[in-house]
Protein backbone atom coordinates (compact mmCIF):
# COMPACT_ATOMS: atom_id res chain seq x y z
CA UNK A 1 0.00 0.00 0.00
CA UNK A 2 2.35 2.53 -1.49
CA UNK A 3 0.01 5.42 -0.27
CA UNK A 4 -0.50 4.28 3.77
CA UNK A 5 2.40 6.16 4.43
CA UNK A 6 0.95 9.51 3.15
CA UNK A 7 -3.04 8.91 4.38
CA UNK A 8 -0.68 8.07 7.75
CA UNK A 9 0.61 11.42 7.74
CA UNK A 10 -2.68 13.47 6.77
CA UNK A 11 -4.37 11.42 9.77
CA UNK A 12 -1.59 12.55 11.92
CA UNK A 13 -1.71 16.44 10.65
CA UNK A 14 -5.33 16.62 11.29
CA UNK A 15 -4.72 17.89 15.25
CA UNK A 16 -5.67 21.20 15.57
CA UNK A 17 -1.93 21.52 16.38
CA UNK A 18 -0.89 20.88 13.04
CA UNK A 19 -3.68 22.55 11.33
CA UNK A 20 -3.16 26.27 13.09
CA UNK A 21 0.92 25.45 13.66
CA UNK A 22 0.97 25.55 17.37
CA UNK A 23 2.83 22.47 18.05
CA UNK A 24 5.99 22.53 19.20
CA UNK A 25 8.86 23.33 16.74
CA UNK A 26 10.23 19.58 17.53
CA UNK A 27 6.76 18.13 16.51
CA UNK A 28 6.47 20.05 13.42
CA UNK A 29 9.69 19.11 11.93
CA UNK A 30 8.40 15.54 12.84
CA UNK A 31 5.06 16.23 10.90
CA UNK A 32 7.02 17.71 7.78
CA UNK A 33 8.84 14.43 7.62
CA UNK A 34 5.98 12.51 7.88
CA UNK A 35 4.62 14.62 5.12
CA UNK A 36 7.61 14.86 3.09
CA UNK A 37 8.00 10.95 3.29
CA UNK A 38 4.49 10.15 2.33
CA UNK A 39 4.40 12.53 -0.63
CA UNK A 40 7.67 10.76 -2.11
CA UNK A 41 6.35 7.16 -1.23
CA UNK A 42 3.11 8.35 -3.24
CA UNK A 43 4.65 9.41 -6.21
CA UNK A 44 5.44 6.09 -7.47
CA UNK A 45 1.71 5.80 -7.30
CA UNK A 46 1.08 8.74 -9.58
CA UNK A 47 3.85 6.90 -12.28
CA UNK A 48 2.31 3.37 -12.21
CA UNK A 49 -1.06 5.01 -12.89
CA UNK A 50 0.34 7.52 -15.09
CA UNK A 51 2.42 3.87 -16.95
CA UNK A 52 -1.39 2.58 -17.86
CA UNK A 53 -2.84 6.33 -18.93
CA UNK A 54 0.16 6.96 -20.80
CA UNK A 55 0.35 3.89 -23.13
CA UNK A 56 3.41 3.39 -25.45
CA UNK A 57 3.62 1.91 -28.85
CA UNK A 58 6.88 1.09 -28.47
CA UNK A 59 7.44 -1.29 -25.36
CA UNK A 60 11.51 -1.20 -25.82
CA UNK A 61 11.00 2.73 -24.69
CA UNK A 62 11.99 3.29 -20.91
CA UNK A 63 8.73 4.62 -19.11
CA UNK A 64 9.81 8.58 -18.18
CA UNK A 65 9.41 9.32 -14.15
CA UNK A 66 7.21 11.92 -13.19
CA UNK A 67 8.49 14.12 -10.28
CA UNK A 68 6.59 16.99 -8.55
CA UNK A 69 8.02 20.48 -7.95
CA UNK A 70 6.62 21.49 -4.40
CA UNK A 71 8.40 24.88 -4.34
CA UNK A 72 6.68 26.06 -7.55
CA UNK A 73 4.89 28.41 -5.35
CA UNK A 74 8.28 30.31 -5.24
CA UNK A 75 8.76 30.03 -8.61
CA UNK A 76 11.57 27.48 -8.31
CA UNK A 77 11.57 23.68 -9.75
CA UNK A 78 15.32 22.76 -10.01
CA UNK A 79 14.87 19.81 -12.48
CA UNK A 80 14.13 21.59 -15.40
CA UNK A 81 16.05 24.46 -14.76
CA UNK A 82 18.46 24.51 -17.70
CA UNK A 83 16.86 21.64 -19.45
CA UNK A 84 16.38 21.73 -23.41
CA UNK A 85 13.34 19.74 -23.07
CA UNK A 86 10.63 18.81 -20.29
CA UNK A 87 6.91 18.18 -19.91
CA UNK A 88 4.55 18.88 -17.55
CA UNK A 89 1.07 17.02 -16.97
CA UNK A 90 -1.88 18.38 -15.12
CA UNK A 91 -4.38 16.02 -13.67
CA UNK A 92 -7.80 17.32 -13.01
CA UNK A 93 -9.52 15.40 -10.32
CA UNK A 94 -12.61 16.89 -10.42
CA UNK A 95 -15.46 15.10 -12.82
CA UNK A 96 -15.97 18.50 -14.81
CA UNK A 97 -13.79 20.00 -17.01
CA UNK A 98 -11.83 22.66 -16.06
CA UNK A 99 -9.43 26.05 -16.95
CA UNK A 100 -6.35 26.56 -15.21
CA UNK A 101 -3.24 29.11 -15.20
CA UNK A 102 -0.44 27.37 -14.89
CA UNK A 103 3.27 29.27 -13.87
CA UNK A 104 6.35 27.94 -14.50
CA UNK A 105 9.75 28.99 -13.53
CA UNK A 106 12.31 29.01 -16.45
CA UNK A 107 16.15 30.19 -17.01
CA UNK A 108 14.94 29.48 -21.00
CA UNK A 109 12.39 30.20 -23.35
CA UNK A 110 10.49 27.27 -24.79
CA UNK A 111 7.83 26.47 -27.19
CA UNK A 112 5.53 24.78 -25.58
CA UNK A 113 3.09 22.62 -27.29
CA UNK A 114 0.30 19.92 -26.33
CA UNK A 115 -0.68 16.79 -26.88
CA UNK A 116 -1.88 17.65 -30.82
CA UNK A 117 1.25 19.41 -32.00
CA UNK A 118 -0.37 22.76 -31.36
CA UNK A 119 1.69 25.33 -30.29
CA UNK A 120 0.40 27.06 -26.96
CA UNK A 121 0.25 30.74 -26.24
CA UNK A 122 2.16 31.39 -23.24
CA UNK A 123 3.23 34.88 -21.59
CA UNK A 124 7.00 35.13 -20.39
CA UNK A 125 7.02 37.38 -17.55
CA UNK A 126 9.37 37.83 -14.73
CA UNK A 127 9.30 36.71 -11.38
CA UNK A 128 8.40 39.18 -8.77
CA UNK A 129 11.83 40.57 -6.91
CA UNK A 130 10.02 39.96 -2.98
CA UNK A 131 9.57 35.99 -4.95
CA UNK A 132 13.46 36.42 -5.92
CA UNK A 133 14.34 37.96 -2.61
CA UNK A 134 13.02 34.87 -0.53
CA UNK A 135 15.46 33.23 2.02
CA UNK A 136 16.55 29.45 0.94
CA UNK A 137 15.45 29.81 -2.58
CA UNK A 138 17.88 28.15 -5.09
CA UNK A 139 16.63 29.04 -8.10
CA UNK A 140 17.75 31.15 -10.89
CA UNK A 141 15.24 31.38 -13.09
CA UNK A 142 14.20 35.18 -13.53
CA UNK A 143 11.30 34.63 -15.20
CA UNK A 144 8.05 32.56 -15.74
CA UNK A 145 6.07 31.06 -18.97
CA UNK A 146 1.93 31.73 -17.82
CA UNK A 147 -0.72 29.44 -19.87
CA UNK A 148 -4.30 28.44 -19.62
CA UNK A 149 -4.81 24.65 -19.62
CA UNK A 150 -8.07 22.94 -20.74
CA UNK A 151 -7.78 19.91 -18.82
CA UNK A 152 -10.59 17.36 -19.43
CA UNK A 153 -12.42 15.68 -16.51
CA UNK A 154 -11.24 12.96 -14.27
CA UNK A 155 -8.12 13.50 -17.01
CA UNK A 156 -5.37 14.84 -17.60
CA UNK A 157 -2.85 16.86 -20.61
CA UNK A 158 0.78 16.45 -21.15
CA UNK A 159 2.48 19.70 -22.08
CA UNK A 160 5.72 19.68 -23.85
CA UNK A 161 8.47 22.07 -23.68
CA UNK A 162 10.76 22.82 -26.42
CA UNK A 163 13.63 25.50 -25.98
CA UNK A 164 13.54 28.32 -28.45
CA UNK A 165 17.40 28.74 -28.21
CA UNK A 166 19.84 28.23 -25.69
CA UNK A 167 20.46 31.72 -24.84
CA UNK A 168 19.89 32.52 -21.58
CA UNK A 169 16.75 34.67 -20.75
CA UNK A 170 17.65 38.15 -19.25
CA UNK A 171 14.84 39.83 -17.46
CA UNK A 172 13.91 41.14 -21.09
CA UNK A 173 9.95 42.09 -21.05
CA UNK A 174 8.04 41.38 -24.44
CA UNK A 175 7.02 44.41 -26.20
CA UNK A 176 3.52 43.51 -26.47
CA UNK A 177 3.75 43.70 -22.09
CA UNK A 178 2.99 46.56 -20.37
CA UNK A 179 4.65 47.94 -17.39
CA UNK A 180 3.94 50.62 -14.54
CA UNK A 181 6.19 51.15 -11.45
CA UNK A 182 5.68 53.65 -9.64
CA UNK B 1 2.96 54.71 -18.72
CA UNK B 2 -0.15 55.61 -16.82
CA UNK B 3 -0.83 57.22 -13.90
CA UNK B 4 -3.43 54.47 -12.43
CA UNK B 5 -2.81 51.03 -12.41
CA UNK B 6 -6.19 49.66 -13.57
CA UNK B 7 -6.49 45.51 -14.27
CA UNK B 8 -9.46 44.72 -16.31
CA UNK B 9 -11.20 42.05 -17.53
CA UNK B 10 -14.55 41.16 -19.00
CA UNK B 11 -15.82 40.39 -15.39
CA UNK B 12 -13.80 42.68 -13.27
CA UNK B 13 -12.04 46.51 -12.95
CA UNK B 14 -9.59 46.72 -10.60
CA UNK B 15 -8.12 50.30 -9.71
CA UNK B 16 -5.24 51.21 -7.88
CA UNK B 17 -3.93 54.62 -7.50
CA UNK B 18 -0.38 55.59 -7.68
CA UNK B 19 0.59 55.35 -4.72
CA UNK B 20 0.03 51.40 -4.79
CA UNK B 21 -3.58 51.37 -2.89
CA UNK B 22 -6.13 49.35 -3.49
CA UNK B 23 -9.32 51.89 -4.33
CA UNK B 24 -12.19 50.00 -5.94
CA UNK B 25 -13.05 46.18 -7.36
CA UNK B 26 -16.12 46.81 -9.67
CA UNK B 27 -18.09 43.83 -10.93
CA UNK B 28 -18.71 44.60 -14.44
CA UNK B 29 -21.50 41.66 -15.34
CA UNK B 30 -23.36 43.28 -12.38
CA UNK B 31 -22.12 46.93 -12.03
CA UNK B 32 -21.84 46.21 -8.36
CA UNK B 33 -18.86 48.96 -6.90
CA UNK B 34 -16.75 47.93 -3.56
CA UNK B 35 -15.00 50.95 -3.26
CA UNK B 36 -11.70 49.81 -0.36
CA UNK B 37 -11.31 52.80 1.88
CA UNK B 38 -7.71 50.66 3.01
CA UNK B 39 -6.23 47.50 1.98
CA UNK B 40 -2.93 45.98 3.01
CA UNK B 41 -0.69 44.64 5.84
CA UNK B 42 -0.96 45.61 9.74
CA UNK B 43 0.40 43.74 12.94
CA UNK B 44 -1.34 43.91 16.46
CA UNK B 45 1.70 44.03 19.30
CA UNK B 46 1.65 40.69 20.74
CA UNK B 47 0.83 40.90 24.60
CA UNK B 48 3.88 39.81 26.71
CA UNK B 49 2.14 38.54 29.77
CA UNK B 50 3.51 37.02 32.68
CA UNK B 51 3.44 33.42 31.95
CA UNK B 52 0.68 32.66 33.87
CA UNK B 53 -3.21 31.25 32.73
CA UNK B 54 -4.96 34.50 34.32
CA UNK B 55 -4.87 38.01 33.63
CA UNK B 56 -1.69 38.38 32.35
CA UNK B 57 -1.92 35.33 30.17
CA UNK B 58 0.69 36.28 27.05
CA UNK B 59 -0.06 36.24 23.59
CA UNK B 60 1.07 32.97 22.32
CA UNK B 61 0.68 29.43 20.77
CA UNK B 62 -3.11 29.17 21.35
CA UNK B 63 -3.98 32.87 22.84
CA UNK B 64 -3.87 35.53 20.18
CA UNK B 65 -3.43 38.50 22.67
CA UNK B 66 -2.66 41.84 21.62
CA UNK B 67 -1.90 44.73 23.97
CA UNK B 68 -4.15 47.10 21.84
CA UNK B 69 -7.15 46.64 19.74
CA UNK B 70 -5.02 49.34 17.03
CA UNK B 71 -3.30 47.25 14.48
CA UNK B 72 -0.23 49.72 12.99
CA UNK B 73 0.67 49.02 9.15
CA UNK B 74 4.06 47.36 8.68
CA UNK B 75 4.77 50.55 6.60
CA UNK B 76 4.14 54.22 5.68
CA UNK B 77 4.47 53.68 2.02
CA UNK B 78 4.71 51.06 -0.85
CA UNK B 79 5.53 50.51 -4.00
CA UNK B 80 3.79 48.90 -7.03
CA UNK B 81 4.67 47.37 -10.03
CA UNK B 82 1.92 46.73 -12.81
CA UNK B 83 2.57 44.08 -15.36
CA UNK B 84 -0.44 43.24 -18.15
CA UNK B 85 -0.48 40.66 -20.51
CA UNK B 86 -3.09 38.54 -22.53
CA UNK B 87 -3.14 35.93 -20.03
CA UNK B 88 -2.76 37.71 -16.31
CA UNK B 89 -2.71 41.52 -15.05
CA UNK B 90 -0.75 41.95 -12.06
CA UNK B 91 0.11 44.48 -9.56
CA UNK B 92 2.89 43.79 -7.50
CA UNK B 93 2.75 45.56 -4.29
CA UNK B 94 5.90 45.96 -1.81
CA UNK B 95 4.95 47.24 1.52
CA UNK B 96 8.64 46.65 2.83
CA UNK B 97 11.49 43.97 2.84
CA UNK B 98 9.00 40.93 4.58
CA UNK B 99 5.44 41.87 3.36
CA UNK B 100 4.20 42.28 -0.30
CA UNK B 101 1.33 40.79 -2.37
CA UNK B 102 1.12 40.00 -5.46
CA UNK B 103 -2.75 40.89 -6.93
CA UNK B 104 -3.44 38.92 -10.36
CA UNK B 105 -6.26 39.09 -12.13
CA UNK B 106 -6.68 36.10 -15.08
CA UNK B 107 -8.55 36.36 -18.84
CA UNK B 108 -12.02 35.43 -18.21
CA UNK B 109 -11.81 34.94 -14.68
CA UNK B 110 -14.63 36.13 -12.20
CA UNK B 111 -12.06 35.90 -8.61
CA UNK B 112 -8.87 37.94 -8.44
CA UNK B 113 -6.29 36.30 -6.92
CA UNK B 114 -4.58 38.01 -3.99
CA UNK B 115 -1.00 36.34 -3.43
CA UNK B 116 0.48 37.30 -0.07
CA UNK B 117 3.74 37.09 1.30
CA UNK B 118 5.16 37.58 5.15
CA UNK B 119 8.18 37.06 6.41
CA UNK B 120 10.62 36.72 7.94
CA UNK B 121 9.02 38.88 10.60
CA UNK B 122 11.87 41.51 12.20
CA UNK B 123 12.17 40.87 16.05
CA UNK B 124 14.90 42.89 16.76
CA UNK B 125 13.04 45.40 18.84
CA UNK B 126 11.99 42.55 21.04
CA UNK B 127 8.35 42.62 20.03
CA UNK B 128 5.69 40.06 19.59
CA UNK B 129 3.77 40.68 16.12
CA UNK B 130 0.95 39.07 14.56
CA UNK B 131 0.28 39.74 10.93
CA UNK B 132 -2.93 40.20 9.37
CA UNK B 133 -3.92 41.28 5.62
CA UNK B 134 -6.95 43.54 5.99
CA UNK B 135 -9.84 44.49 3.56
CA UNK B 136 -11.80 47.29 4.56
CA UNK B 137 -14.64 48.78 2.55
CA UNK B 138 -17.86 50.44 2.53
CA UNK B 139 -20.00 47.66 2.84
CA UNK B 140 -22.45 47.79 5.63
CA UNK B 141 -22.33 44.67 7.56
CA UNK B 142 -24.16 45.72 10.85
CA UNK B 143 -21.75 43.76 12.82
CA UNK B 144 -22.17 40.38 11.15
CA UNK B 145 -19.85 38.56 9.33
CA UNK B 146 -19.99 34.43 8.16
CA UNK B 147 -16.97 32.20 8.41
CA UNK B 148 -16.82 28.45 7.76
CA UNK B 149 -16.78 26.01 10.39
CA UNK B 150 -14.12 23.32 8.87
CA UNK B 151 -15.22 23.67 5.36
CA UNK B 152 -18.61 22.95 5.97
CA UNK B 153 -21.86 24.81 7.45
CA UNK B 154 -21.33 28.72 7.24
CA UNK B 155 -22.15 30.29 10.69
CA UNK B 156 -23.09 33.85 10.86
CA UNK B 157 -20.78 35.73 13.93
CA UNK B 158 -22.14 38.73 15.05
CA UNK B 159 -19.09 41.08 16.83
CA UNK B 160 -19.52 41.17 20.17
CA UNK B 161 -22.23 38.47 20.91
CA UNK B 162 -22.38 35.22 21.33
CA UNK B 163 -26.09 33.51 20.80
CA UNK B 164 -25.94 30.99 23.37
CA UNK B 165 -24.85 33.08 26.54
CA UNK B 166 -24.79 36.90 27.17
CA UNK B 167 -20.92 37.92 26.22
CA UNK B 168 -19.28 40.68 28.25
CA UNK B 169 -16.43 41.99 26.14
CA UNK B 170 -13.01 42.25 27.77
CA UNK B 171 -11.01 41.53 24.03
CA UNK B 172 -12.33 43.37 21.43
CA UNK B 173 -10.26 42.06 18.73
CA UNK B 174 -9.31 38.67 19.96
CA UNK B 175 -12.75 38.05 21.20
CA UNK B 176 -14.51 38.46 17.55
CA UNK B 177 -11.80 36.33 15.94
CA UNK B 178 -12.76 33.12 14.81
CA UNK B 179 -11.65 29.99 12.39
CA UNK B 180 -11.69 30.57 8.66
CA UNK B 181 -11.28 27.28 7.43
CA UNK B 182 -12.09 28.22 4.17
CA UNK B 183 -13.94 31.43 3.05
CA UNK B 184 -15.15 34.49 5.01
CA UNK B 185 -17.77 37.26 3.83
CA UNK B 186 -19.85 39.97 4.67
CA UNK B 187 -22.82 41.37 2.73
CA UNK B 188 -25.33 44.49 3.03
CA UNK B 189 -29.03 43.54 0.96
CA UNK B 190 -26.95 44.11 -2.54
CA UNK B 191 -23.14 43.22 -2.52
CA UNK B 192 -21.31 40.82 -0.57
CA UNK B 193 -17.40 40.16 -0.14
CA UNK B 194 -16.54 36.90 0.00
CA UNK B 195 -12.65 35.72 0.58
CA UNK B 196 -11.48 32.10 0.30
CA UNK B 197 -8.05 31.31 2.15
CA UNK B 198 -5.58 28.37 0.77
CA UNK B 199 -5.51 27.15 4.24
CA UNK B 200 -6.42 27.65 7.79
CA UNK B 201 -6.28 30.98 8.82
CA UNK B 202 -8.06 33.00 11.83
CA UNK B 203 -9.66 36.34 11.27
CA UNK B 204 -13.15 38.51 12.12
CA UNK B 205 -14.67 41.89 11.10
CA UNK B 206 -13.68 43.98 13.90
CA UNK B 207 -15.40 47.13 11.95
CA UNK B 208 -18.48 47.11 9.46
CA UNK B 209 -17.23 46.69 6.13
CA UNK B 210 -13.55 45.06 7.28
CA UNK B 211 -12.47 42.06 6.71
CA UNK B 212 -9.12 41.18 8.60
CA UNK B 213 -7.19 37.81 8.25
CA UNK B 214 -4.11 36.88 10.26
CA UNK B 215 -1.19 35.15 8.44
CA UNK B 216 1.74 35.20 10.21
CA UNK B 217 3.13 35.88 13.48
CA UNK B 218 6.04 35.70 16.02
CA UNK B 219 5.72 35.91 19.51
CA UNK B 220 8.26 35.81 22.25
CA UNK B 221 6.40 34.09 25.15
CA UNK B 222 4.60 30.67 25.88
CA UNK B 223 0.79 31.43 26.75
CA UNK B 224 1.10 28.68 29.43
CA UNK B 225 -1.14 26.20 27.94
CA UNK B 226 0.66 23.25 27.52
CA UNK B 227 3.10 24.12 24.45
CA UNK B 228 5.50 25.18 26.65
CA UNK B 229 7.36 27.27 23.65
CA UNK B 230 7.09 30.36 21.91
CA UNK B 231 6.05 31.01 18.20
CA UNK B 232 9.28 32.50 17.04
CA UNK B 233 10.72 29.49 14.99
CA UNK B 234 14.04 30.04 16.58
CA UNK B 235 15.54 27.44 14.66
CA UNK B 236 15.56 29.20 11.62
CA UNK B 237 17.84 32.05 11.43
CA UNK B 238 15.74 34.67 11.08
CA UNK B 239 11.81 33.21 11.17
CA UNK B 240 9.94 31.69 8.65
CA UNK B 241 8.45 33.46 5.50
CA UNK B 242 5.03 32.41 4.68
CA UNK B 243 3.05 33.12 1.14
CA UNK B 244 -0.35 31.80 0.89
CA UNK B 245 -3.49 33.26 -1.30
CA UNK B 246 -6.41 34.95 -1.23
CA UNK B 247 -9.34 34.79 -3.66
CA UNK B 248 -11.70 38.04 -3.54
CA UNK B 249 -15.17 37.56 -4.58
CA UNK B 250 -17.51 41.10 -5.42
CA UNK B 251 -21.02 39.32 -6.02
CA UNK B 252 -24.74 40.14 -5.29
CA UNK B 253 -26.11 38.14 -1.68
CA UNK B 254 -28.08 35.58 -3.81
CA UNK B 255 -25.35 34.82 -6.30
CA UNK B 256 -22.22 34.52 -4.34
CA UNK B 257 -23.03 30.76 -3.36
CA UNK B 258 -22.08 29.72 -7.06
CA UNK B 259 -19.24 31.17 -7.28
CA UNK B 260 -17.19 30.75 -3.93
CA UNK B 261 -18.66 26.82 -3.67
CA UNK B 262 -17.38 26.73 -7.25
CA UNK B 263 -14.05 28.29 -6.61
CA UNK B 264 -13.57 26.17 -3.37
CA UNK B 265 -13.60 23.24 -4.87
CA UNK B 266 -11.18 24.28 -7.35
CA UNK B 267 -8.85 25.13 -4.68
CA UNK B 268 -9.27 22.05 -2.43
CA UNK B 269 -9.38 19.95 -6.01
CA UNK B 270 -6.77 21.79 -7.56
CA UNK B 271 -5.28 20.30 -10.58
CA UNK B 272 -2.03 18.17 -9.78
CA UNK B 273 1.20 19.06 -11.65
CA UNK B 274 4.06 16.10 -12.53
CA UNK B 275 7.05 17.40 -14.54
CA UNK B 276 9.37 14.90 -16.64
CA UNK B 277 12.53 14.75 -18.62
CA UNK B 278 12.00 12.76 -21.89
CA UNK B 279 15.16 13.05 -24.03
CA UNK B 280 13.27 13.00 -27.44
CA UNK B 281 12.08 15.41 -29.41
CA UNK B 282 8.55 16.00 -29.50
CA UNK B 283 8.07 13.60 -32.81
CA UNK B 284 8.91 10.51 -31.03
CA UNK B 285 7.36 11.78 -27.71
CA UNK B 286 4.36 12.14 -29.12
Amino acid sequence: NSIFRLSEAMGVVQHHDAVSGTEKQEVAFDYAMRLAEGIDAAVDVINKAYDKLLPKDNQSLPNVPQFLCQLTNISECLPIEGQDRFTLTLWNPTGHTISHHVRVPVTKNYTILDSTGHVILADLIPISEPTKKIPGRKSFAMNQLIFKAILPALGFNTYYFEVKNNTLLTNKINDEQEIIIT
Amino acid sequence: KDDKCILQNEYLRVEFDCQGNLNKIINLKKNIVVPFTAQGFYWYTSFAGNNSRAEFQASGAYIFRPNSSDPQPVSTKRSITCIKTATVQSAIIVFNDWTSQEINLYDNANILEVEWTVGPIPIDDNIGKEIILRYDTDIKSQSKFYTDANGREVLERIRDYRPTWNYSKVESVSGNYYPINSRIWIKEPNRQFTILTDRSEGGSSIYDGSIEIMVHRRTFYDDALGVDEPLNETAFDDGLVVRGRHFLIIESPASSALYHRVGSQQLYMHPLATYALPQLSYVNYS
